[in-house]
């Protein structure tokens, strides 16, 4: 299956979700690819310090070159592949923005894949703008997992998103499966609770039961160059990523 | 002065600073106006709860129509004024992507408006994209303050904008101002102090001595359309952000 991890609102936490979905599936023994469509390549900097300095060997190279993405891949020990991204990304917008054809670039570059490679997932970490680069990834998703943060300016973002989907459907010929996460879930705050709450109100079931809590060690992570359950495989982060796979792949959501 | 709030990494302040610091200047008399460049229009969903609904009365209106930025000014008690953002901004970087004279649009309009209305105070809210909008807010800015919320991914987004500002001189022709702000800055944690440690290493005078905390009233104040210090005026964040209102102006940043 593949999901992109898509929310336009700033900082929800979409890059960690990216990188503790793909750990939690690949610890249970699934091969995963994991692609960073983000300019800012922070998905790519958990992988190694320094980012791909060649664009050449970045999915970059596969919007400019039509490089083949199977000679992108790049090992990523403990989690599968990841096709890295790099900051020559940010022009993909005014090269190509105008066509149609480039919207289905991802989505065809995987197909090419997936025929000499089998990824039972795949993970697209979007960035915060909803330009060619993430309607790419929503054209190559099969579901969508929204990360939305326990804060009101977050729920004001999963709010457009609907909004947009229901823009696209005309165009992506279907309606796209989602599931909306709360994330930074402070169970000391009245808010956490009152966001979640607006959150079912507005979405229903599409909002899943496990909420990822606020929890340090999901942010201190990264800078080991770990997902959450091979830095702190006994934290409370490390249990709801755990959780939110299990309720994430035992659902209708899950193809 | 005009003061660009960015950082192209998401979720790490930008809004609640612009919100913040302008009301922390309308509290000490200052005439200010708020430019909400940010096509999820935030800061403009917080002045009031329907986003303008015509985007003929939005900020996208001077680019699409030349409208004059003295048109679009809604009044904002308590702040001043504020020109709204719209959804149709996104349209901005596939529209004008191209020309360099796109560049200097806001710098022009908000010349043409400084000619009949005085604001001591110009606050920029960007969008977490290094494109077209958050390009011309760096081109008509006299300095820019870059939140950095209190963690690893963020403070691998400021380390991005420093080289993005060497890169932007010769064209800029001039060192733009910029002050480092840290943000969500959390006490209880190790990892507050090593960012901020990291961050001075990095850029050393250009960073804050005010760190604005972690405060759950700074994250409500916007569900009820208010800025900090008329929500919870006797808060940790009203006294962190009135704090850095304080250090700003008393400083060399200060134009
Ligand atoms: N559950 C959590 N507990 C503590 N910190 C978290 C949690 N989830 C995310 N963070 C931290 O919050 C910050 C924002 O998360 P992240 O970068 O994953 O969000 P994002 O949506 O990918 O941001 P962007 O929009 O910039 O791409 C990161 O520093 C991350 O480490
Ligand atoms: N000091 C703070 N204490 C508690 N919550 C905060 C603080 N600063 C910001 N927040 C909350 O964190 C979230 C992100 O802040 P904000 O939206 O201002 O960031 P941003 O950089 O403008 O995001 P984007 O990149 O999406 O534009 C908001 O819900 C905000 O209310
Ligand atoms: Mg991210
Ligand atoms: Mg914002």
């Amino acid at each position: 299956m593949r999901i992109a991890i898509f929310n336009q609102k700033g900082g929800v936490g979409k890059t960690t979700t990216t990188l503790n979905i793909a750990a939690a599936a690949a610890r249970l023994g699934q091969q995963v690819l994991a692609v960073d469509l983000d300019p800012q390549a922070h998905l790519t900097s958990i992988h190694r310090e320094d980012t791909i300095s060649e664009s050449r060997d970045s999915i970059f190279s596969h919007y400019r070159d039509n490089r083949p993405m199977s000679e992108l891949l790049l090992e990523w020990p403990g989690i599968g592949s990841i096709i890295p991204a790099h900051a020559e990304l940010i022009k993909v917008d005014s090269l190509f923005g105008k066509g149609p054809a480039i919207l289905n670039k991802l989505n065809a570059g995987l197909h090419a894949l997936e025929r000499t490679h089998v990824h039972q997932l795949t993970v697209i970490d979007c960035c915060p703008f909803l330009g060619v680069l993430s309607l790419n990834a929503l054209f190559a998703a099969d579901g969508l997992v929204v990360p939305v943060a326990s804060d009101f300016l977050s729920l004001r973002g999963a709010q457009q998103i609907d909004r947009t989907l229901k823009a696209l459907e005309p165009v992506l010929k279907q309606r796209l499966a989602r599931r909306y996460v709360l994330t930074r879930f402070d169970r000391r705050r009245k808010m956490s609770f009152e966001i979640h709450a607006m959150l079912r109100e507005a979405f229903g079931d599409d909002v899943c039961s496990t909420v990822i809590s606020e929890n340090v060690a999901v942010a201190e992570a990264p800078s080991h160059h770990r997902d959450i359950f091979s830095y702190a495989g006994q934290s409370r982060g490390a249990q709801d990523y755990a959780e939110l796979f299990d309720e994430l792949t035992s659902s209708a959501f899950y193809q």
